[in-house]
């Protein structure tokens, strides 16, 4: 028998987007898929990077970039590991 | 859409119109300034701009289905490699699979093979004017694959699920049925003491006042995006994808846009086995999907390896396949040369490599095209099937 641990991932809602999406003209087929590497492992994060890495730059912070994207941030699962953001669009 | 933060890199996809590229330079910027990553380029960190250097770049996308509805550089595969390498040096550019059918676009930077550390910028790293990339690294060892299923032609009957009409009245079936539930468990506990009694209603705390509004109650579960998301994965079977019998800690986080669309994000994190292990950093998956006959699409992604007691490669692909039943696929498995491995499994944990796992076929479905590539330091598999 399993059970989730500590490690369960916390999910938080951004009920203020979420709540009037119209994806009426939103939708037109395949994704863009944007991968960038800073370095070549989590334990191995170059000297003067913050110890967690871009896990440790808010939320917030990332909007703006998201606003030149077209998206924005409806939720966010977040573990020790991997924060993962679900997007508007 | 969709954006996975890890310590080390980031990933973002992006759906529909977006313009993804542009973000790519507040990316960098935000790289160096919050993040603390060397960069080139200028002087200070609060200079705008100061950009991070990346290790490796991987930029893909399937061929075009409307071009002319994008922006920004989306128009055209020419025009994004042309933004990229504009940003970038040493970028290389494929198309995978046919020219006059669907096809499979990748950009990709490789670090260099330089073992010095990060060091600060020079005269010459000012004056340039494209970013470099992988500088002062030294390769990854560590394992990486991750597996992309892009269909198109969905299913009519399968892609209602993704309409807000049918989920709401999935939800709606739902929560009755789990109402009734309720009610014959309470009945059968009050009769169990003092014989028949009168049916209890759940949203009933005895006193005559209401645990909550169950108008309101009902109203928010039938159409809220995040509660219809929850209850699609589990009817359509995305949920099963990575059980929790496998998966214990698996969490999935699913949106259903109205008055259609879905998009689900998985997060599962390593087994106490391997936490600390610089092999298993995690990870996740990712589904989109488009219901529109006109533009029916899916994509599933994932970086959890496939293979020994995990699921196998072969049994995602079939299980994710079947929720959607598309008219055409493909399938990409992208994996670090010489490093398969799967935490999820028991005794000993190597798997095939990449070309050998997508070697079986897949139900109700024949392949067209199986192509290869050998990077340097990536296998990449590419197939693509049409329905029988």
């Amino acid at each position: 028998t399993f059970s989730p641990s500590e490690a369960t991932p916390h999910l938080t809602i951004n009920h203020d987007v979420a709540a009037d999406l119209d994806s009426t003209n939103a939708f037109e087929g395949p994704e863009k898929l944007l991968e960038v590497w800073f370095a070549p492992s989590a334990t191995a994060l170059p000297p003067g990077a913050q110890p967690n890495g871009l896990k440790s730059v808010p939320a917030d912070t990332w909007v703006g970039m998201l606003d030149m994207v077209n998206c924005k941030i409806l939720s966010v699962l977040e573990s020790d590991v991997v924060d993962a953001y679900l997007l508007s669009e | 859409s969709s954006m996975f933060v890890f310590p080390h890199k980031l990933i973002l996809k992006t759906c529909g119109t977006t313009t993804l590229l542009l973000g790519l330079q507040r990316m960098l910027h935000i790289a160096a300034v919050d993040a603390g990553f060397p960069f080139h380029n200028a002087e200070a960190a609060s200079d705008i701009r100061a950009a991070a250097t990346p290790y490796r770049v991987f930029y893909s996308r399937k061929n075009f289905l409307f071009p002319d509805k994008q922006h920004g550089p989306h128009r055209s595969w020419k025009q994004e490699v042309k933004y990229l390498d504009d940003m970038f040096e040493g970028g290389s550019a494929y198309m995978v699979g046919k020219m006059n059918g669907d096809h499979w676009y990748l950009y990709i930077t490789s670090p260099s093979q330089a073992l010095t550390p990060p060091r600060t910028p020079d005269a010459e790293d000012l004056a340039a004017t494209k970013i470099p990339t992988g500088k002062g690294y030294a390769p990854a060892s560590q394992n990486d694959e991750t597996l992309e299923i892009l269909m198109t032609d969905l299913d009519p009957e399968n892609a209602k699920q993704f309409y807000l009409s049918h989920a709401s009245a999935v939800a709606s079936d739902k929560l009755a049925a789990e109402a009734r539930d309720a009610r014959k468990k309470a009945a059968d506990s009050v009769a169990s003491l003092s014989g028949p009694a009168e049916e209890v209603d759940v949203f009933d705390n005895g006193d005559g006042e209401p645990i909550v509004d169950k108008d309101d109650a009902t109203e928010g579960l039938t159409t809220e995006g995040h509660a219809l998301g929850t209850v699609v994965s589990e009817s359509c079977g995305l949920s099963d994808v990575y059980p929790v019998s496998t998966y214990p800690d698996a969490r999935v986080d699913a949106y259903l846009f109205s008055p259609c669309g879905f998009s689900a994000n998985g997060v599962i994190p390593p087994p106490p086995s391997a936490q600390g292990d610089v092999n298993n950093a995690g990870h996740y998956f990712t589904v989109h999907v488009t219901p529109e006959p006109n533009c029916s699409f899916a994509s599933f992604e994932t970086n959890v390896p496939g293979g020994q007691s995990g699921r196998t490669t072969a049994e995602i692909i079939e299980h994710v396949v079947s929720i959607f039943r598309p008219g055409r696929f493909s399938v990409t498995l992208f994996e670090a040369k010489g490093q398969s491995a799967n935490p999820y499994g028991m005794g000993d944990k190597s798997v095939a490599p990449a070309a050998q796992r997508l070697v079986d076929p897949v139900k109700g479905y024949r392949r067209i095209d199986r192509i290869v590539h050998d990077f340097e330091d990536y296998d990449l598999i590419f197939r693509f099937y049409e329905r029988e």
